[in-house]
């Protein structure tokens, strides 16, 4: 394809980025360096600031005047428990919406909506924990996560702390995205990156492997011009890129494992339908 | 497969609806 075709998919991908994911990577940098104009996330760190953080969860715009709300008394064990439940609960409902929003970028990949349907379900069912995985990442540092679009910062090791197996879904992703971050890809690499995931023809299932190949190839070379342009001074980025896909198929892995003992030992847990579907007969 | 992802199809098929969610 001419270099100009590349570039100007570079740029409708990104652009839908922007316009589909609420809280970009240079937003997310700069609330976690301190460099905003804006208030700086309230921080859970703790149960008790779980406990006073918890109704701002997934709030778009944390209101002024509750920020500074302080002493909640001790939580007792049992209510730290349905606290527990009741933050993977809002965890849930912005990963669904989460994935309605990866499900509108998808469509927006040239080509993407000619594709079998099956197969549309398939790429997403498949690619969907990777890309929300990369998605994470710039919200991510070692110390911690923003959540909440970047309105709360919660402590990686409180999310530690939580009890079996909720302590133990994030971790491996910390891991990853604190290396992953060192290659230091900006929302334009972002979106091509996404895109190249969701186009993957390997995925289990797939009826028209074809046409889904094509779509990779073009973005694929999108990536590596778009990646010299615009990294001129890191070599290798592009093949270290690709590598990150083979870590990523582990970390799905792991957290298929995980979510499938929450299934066993958490009675109470009940997963979000969308969720289910993505979840369901996953590897 | 569309008839066990219902929501996923929904959604590749509409615009995002805020009731699947």
């Amino acid at each position: 394809p001419e270099a100009a075709d590349l570039r100007v998919l570079a740029k409708h991908l990104y652009e839908s980025y922007l316009k589909n994911f609420p809280l970009t990577k240079a937003k997310a940098r700069a609330i976690l360096s301190g460099k905003t104009s804006d208030n700086a996330p309230f921080v859970i760190h703790d149960m008790k600031s779980l406990a006073e953080g918890e109704q701002f969860i997934n709030c778009r715009q944390l209101p002024r005047q509750e920020q500074r709300r302080t002493s909640m008394g001790l939580i007792q064990s049992e209510l730290q428990s349905e606290l527990e439940l009741r933050f993977f609960r809002s965890c849930q409902s912005r990963s669904a919406e989460a994935v309605s929003e990866v499900t509108e970028f998808a469509k927006s990949i040239p080509g993407f909506v000619n594709l079998d349907l099956n197969d549309q379900v398939t790429l997403l069912k498949y690619g969907m924990i990777e890309v929300l995985i990369i998605m994470m990442s710039p919200l991510m540092n070692k110390d911690g996560t923003l959540i909440s679009y970047g309105q709360i910062f919660m402590t990686r090791e409180f999310i530690k702390s939580l009890r079996k197996p909720f302590g133990e879904i994030m971790e491996p992703k910390f891991e990853f995205s604190v290396k992953f971050n060192m290659l230091e890809l900006d929302d334009s690499d972002m979106a091509l990156f996404l895109a190249v995931i969701i186009l993957s023809g390997d995925r289990p299932g797939l009826l028209n492997v074809k046409p889904i190949e094509v779509l990779q190839e073009n973005v694929l070379h999108s990536m590596e011009l778009h990646l010299k342009m615009n990294h001129p001074d890191s070599l290798q980025l592009f093949a270290k890129v690709l590598q990150k896909m083979t870590d990523l198929r582990q970390l799905v892995a792991h957290h298929v494992q995980v979510m499938q003992l929450m299934k066993e030992t958490e009675i109470d847990m009940c997963l979000h339908p969308l969720l289910q579907e993505i979840m369901k007969d996953l590897y | 497969l569309k008839e066990k992802h219902k929501i996923l199809h929904r959604l590749l098929q509409n615009s995002t609806s805020p009731v699947d969610l």
